[in-house]
């Protein structure tokens, strides 16, 4: 359970203030699936990366599973994020210089797997992506839609307690869209996997089960 | 006018070979608005990036207006693509180092134009796209929306002939997606600008003449 309560975000820079977030109180139950949408810049990616501790707040407090994260050392923060938190970002993040399977593998090497496990469990992921024929090819070789899918095989292989995905959607025609959207589902309600999506997609969030909505860094509805 | 004549783009290396487009033949004529559609992976990029003169194909040719682009030398392309073609990356390809306005201003660098000229085409585009609160930023400080429309900046601010746009609206709300659709339809209208749009979007496609659709590499209707 992930609760954010009064969190501010802002940015300061000698020439800038931007404030990213502002009174934000959002509250998300273990094995939800909720999705976040308001327009380009009004904070949907700062508002995941503080639910999944990959930014702190610059006020107000977030609270996982009851504890402040505050009361977390950075060693025990990044071993939350690394064993319960899987995420798709909006620019996907591959590693250039590894290969699509290699790529997938990575949130694994934490674990105590065999390397054969591991490969099993990447070409699955993989193959539920449709990237099987990619499996070699490295991400300066893959279409937009494959880079994306190869960051959504790597969120999920882990099979990760919290799924947070940044517009998972945004480079996928529809028919694709819909398959990764049943992906999400699937987790949801086969393995209560919570999951918090943003998009731009109203016939994509409609399948969630409620919308939180930014406009200028605050909650509206 | 461009013309691809039973065009084919193979990409080998020592392990795979992925055959990316073939027997594609496609007339733009000048100031046609089209738009390019199908799944991911489908050649959607390499078709535009042959169009614009990016990308080389492996077999078939390439002319515009009535020159084969085989028979221009390095120079001449490169002059051809800076003065004419105007183009909104997938990924966008901003540069982190410069400034939001200083990115906007790259492809008046190869012009006759004071400072100052410049400086005001730049901001110029930067307010066509809602971006005139963020010239002094940085893409890094850039929500993924705000990014592509820096991108978009860029390629419109020459006032090129062609221009070609990967995705243009895919990380923008539907609101904000629009204002873009009008600004390349005003472009086409008012300045003759040929636009080719490559979108997974069927409401934004609709708004243009016509569209060519990829599947696996090919041309489909
Ligand atoms: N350098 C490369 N080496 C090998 N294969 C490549 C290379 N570049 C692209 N491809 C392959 O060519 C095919 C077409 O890629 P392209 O980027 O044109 O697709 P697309 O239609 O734009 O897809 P998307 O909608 O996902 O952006 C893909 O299957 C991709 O894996
Ligand atoms: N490092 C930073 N410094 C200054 N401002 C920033 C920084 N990072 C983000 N911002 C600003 O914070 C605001 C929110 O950004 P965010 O990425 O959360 O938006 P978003 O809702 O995800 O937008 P999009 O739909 O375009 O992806 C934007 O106006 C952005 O310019
Ligand atoms: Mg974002
Ligand atoms: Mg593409």
């Amino acid at each position: 359970m992930i609760h954010l309560s009064n969190v501010e975000k802002v940015y300061r820079t000698d020439r800038i203030e931007t404030v990213a977030l502002s009174n934000i109180n959002v509250r998300v139950e273990q094995g939800e699936f909720i999705s976040i949408m308001g327009p380009s810049g009004s904070g949907k990616s700062t508002l995941l990366n503080v639910i999944g501790l990959l930014d702190v707040p610059t006020g107000g407090e977030v609270t996982l599973n009851g504890r402040l994260i505050t009361s977390y050392g950075d060693r025990s923060l990044a071993r939350v994020r690394n064993e319960e938190i899987g995420f798709i970002f909006q620019t996907f993040h591959l590693i250039n210089d590894l290969s699509v399977v290699d790529n997938v593998e990575i949130p694994l090497l934490y674990r105590k797997m065999s390397g054969a496990e591991r490969r099993k469990r990447a070409l699955k992921a993989l193959e539920q992506v449709g990237l099987s024929a990619r499996v070699h090819h490295f991400p300066s070789q893959l279409s937009g839609g494959q880079q994306q899918r190869v960051a959504i095989a790597r969120a999920i292989v882990g099979g990760p307690r919290i799924l947070l995905a940044d517009e998972p959607t945004g480079n996928l025609d529809s028919q694709m869209g819909d398959e990764v959207m049943s992906i999400l589902k699937a987790l949801n309600s086969l393995e209560q996997t919570t999951v918090v999506m943003v998009t731009h997609d109203q016939r994509q969030a409609e399948k969630t089960a409620r919308i939180v909505r930014l406009f200028d860094g605050r909650q509206v509805n």
